[in-house]
């Protein structure tokens, strides 16, 4: 484990945890995307079947409960919780997922490391975790107001994908480790989703202006 | 499954 990987995960953690704490603590999911909430509680239900068959350590096996738990309260604050479910913005977020989910279900079943169930769900997975955040991206371009804890969600996104990046490349020079090529290429992909919003969040934080996104 | 198999990564 190395600095990046962990630094990453931590990253990633606090990306669902402040996201979670905010809808719990002030009840309200003005801004949060369903579409990209259920795209990600897809994505960790998909990749993290494993946890029942192979384990790894306790720290992946800690990492995974939290990540299933948390994508899935989100979820069902969005959907169930009385109050919550009032500041969702159904209106706005419209981004038809199924036109995310299928093509990365035919994509995998054409391109996978091996034939199996499991390998099948992994490589859907890895290829839905790449777009999954396109709703919010479109939701948030929407509604063009961002609530900071929005933005500080999609930001500590990218930084998580950033920093797995580096982790990647790490592990290649120290480990002579190879993350599979179709990891490499959707993990790309994913980052440079986020790299031009990145660039409007540093733009408004240098500015000092309210972060607005180009319609 | 060899080591490089083992997805270890989150």
């Amino acid at each position: 484990m190395n600095i990046f990987r962990l630094a990453g995960d931590m990253t990633h953690l606090a990306s669902v945890l402040v996201l979670l704490l905010k809808i719990h603590t002030i009840k309200s999911c003005a801004g949060v995307s369903l579409k990209t909430q259920e795209l990600y509680a897809l994505v960790f239900a998909t990749r993290y079947l494993d946890i029942f068959t192979d384990f790894i350590s306790v720290y992946n096996t800690v990492m995974k409960l939290i990540f299933l738990g948390s994508s899935f309260s989100i979820v069902w604050y969005i959907r169930r919780h009385k109050i919550v479910r009032r500041s969702y913005d159904k209106e706005q977020d419209t981004f038809r997922h199924y036109f995310l989910v299928l093509p990365c279900l035919l994509l995998a079943l054409l391109i996978h490391e091996k034939f199996t169930v499991k390998e099948l769900l992994w490589t859907f997975s890895i290829y839905l975790e790449a777009v999954a955040i396109l709703p919010q991206l479109v939701l948030l371009q929407r509604t063009r107001n961002i609530d900071n804890l929005t933005g500080q969600y999609v930001f500590l996104l990218g930084a998580y994908r950033s920093l797995y990046i580096l982790n990647w490349i790490y592990r290649y020079f120290t480990e002579r480790h190879f993350v599979h090529w179709i990891t490499w290429i959707a993990g790309l992909v994913q980052t440079l989703l986020y790299a031009d919003f990145f660039y409007y969040y540093f733009e408004s934080w240098k500015n000092n202006v309210k972060l607005q996104l180009p319609a | 499954a060899d080591e490089s198999d083992v997805k270890d990564e989150l």
